[in-house]
């Protein structure tokens, strides 16, 4: 009869026993994130600086210890419990309970809540057609124009990573080619008027029906955002504009948090992580959007490819394993998404 | 998580016709941006 008596006290017991875990660590990330936005306030930046705290993540299954969180997310709650937790989990990490599209005592789990739709209209999508908005809520980290080959994305002060390398390397990525970046560069210095070097000046000799800087539409640059969701952010993504989405890329790979700590403390944080990326075409031209998993929601779920399944065991882990691809068909159309179109979510574990 | 978008859009590198249609942020770096919002345009 004691080992039935456990019995009933396992679910009550594990939930307790989560939220004091969690309360434990947000407490921990207040008082981090409070000397973060001190130093911020003063205008200080933390440079890349690996500490004996990334190394020991380094060591750690994190993989499997998320893949343990998802278990433990996914044991469904007591009807009438629910409210309680999901209220907590709220006030936790700010989450606004309000725009949940369902009641809450109607998520079985941590994780249906985690992955919730959010009301009707609670996102409105601006209309402007020449506008492109963001996928997700959350804050935007870094953004700007990729000029130089081999374009490098900064991770954090003293420390970039290749967008070849977050994407893939056979992506459908444009190469910024020297001539272009020379070509742009000289533009920009040497005015019209100033006729006298410069191999802008040569293409354009060279060929005049191929180029005229004046008369010609737009040239095309690459430009990056790089967004972060917090903990008790919405986690569905939406498209950011209409496209056409051919190819899908999934990068089997670490968990280590994402969390402003971890940016500057662990080497190519988002190319180690894993991730699915997306590549496409819009009106404009290439489109690719990276979802890069944490260990604390290590699964990436997409809502035009149902079956795909990420953070998986693996027997073994092969750093430069390549990734798993799919092109969707038709080939050279593929999947059509229109702005605001939900693609994607992150999930727990 | 982090989302990273990468995508290529019009930039006008003459000074006769800058701005004309280049694409440009309207987003700063810390802000809180919610789905829907603009990133650019």
């Amino acid at each position: 009869s004691s080992s039935s008596q456990g019995n009933s006290f396992l679910v009550p017991g594990a939930t307790v026993a989560t939220i004091l875990m969690l309360g434990a660590l947000h407490a921990r990330r207040l008082y981090d994130d409070k000397k973060v936005e001190d130093a911020r306030e003063k205008g200080l930046e933390f440079e890349f600086h690996p500490d004996v705290k990334a190394t020991f993540l380094q060591l750690l299954p994190l993989r499997s210890i998320s893949r343990y969180w998802g278990l433990l997310t996914s044991v469904e709650i007591p009807v009438w419990l629910r409210p309680y937790v999901y209220r907590a989990w709220a006030r936790a990490f700010h989450s606004n309970l309000e725009e949940a599209a369902m009641p809450l005592d109607e998520y079985a789990t941590l994780r249906d809540f985690f992955v919730r739709s959010l009301k009707e209209g609670s996102r409105p999508i601006d209309p402007d057609p020449r506008c492109l908005v963001s996928p997700v809520d959350g804050i935007i980290l870094r953004f700007g124009e990729l000029k130089a080959a081999g374009a490098m994305i900064e991770q954090v002060k003293g420390f970039s990573y290749s967008v070849s390398s977050l994407l893939g390397a056979n992506s459908l990525l444009p190469m910024i080619t020297e001539e272009t970046t020379h070509a742009e560069s000289s533009e920009l210095e040497n005015t019209p008027k100033d006729q006298s070097n410069k191999s802008w000046w040569r293409v354009s000799l060279a060929s005049p029906k191929v180029w005229d800087p004046v008369a010609s539409s737009p040239m095309k640059g690459l430009f990056y955002c790089v967004i972060y969701l917090k903990p008790g952010d919405y986690h569905r993504i939406h498209s950011p504009i209409d496209w056409n989405v051919l190819v899908r890329r999934h990068f089997s790979g670490r968990l280590f948090p994402v969390n402003e700590r971890a940016t500057r403390t662990i080497r190519n944080l988002y190319v180690e992580n894993e991730r699915v990326v997306l590549e496409g075409q819009w009106q404009e031209g290439f489109m690719g959007i990276a979802a890069i998993g944490a260990t604390n929601i290590g699964s990436i779920e997409l809502f035009i490819e149902p079956e795909l399944r990420t953070n998986r065991p693996r027997k073994k882990f092969f750093h430069s394993e390549p990734p798993e691809e799919r092109i969707y068909e038709p080939e050279g159309v593929g999947v059509m998404l229109k702005k605001g179109d939900e693609m994607a979510a992150f999930n727990m574990g | 998580s982090t989302v990273v978008l990468v995508f290529q859009a019009p930039v006008s590198r003459s000074p006769k016709n800058q701005g004309s249609s280049e694409f440009s942020f309207c987003t700063r770096k810390g802000d809180r941006i919610r789905v829907g919002e603009a990133l650019g345009r």
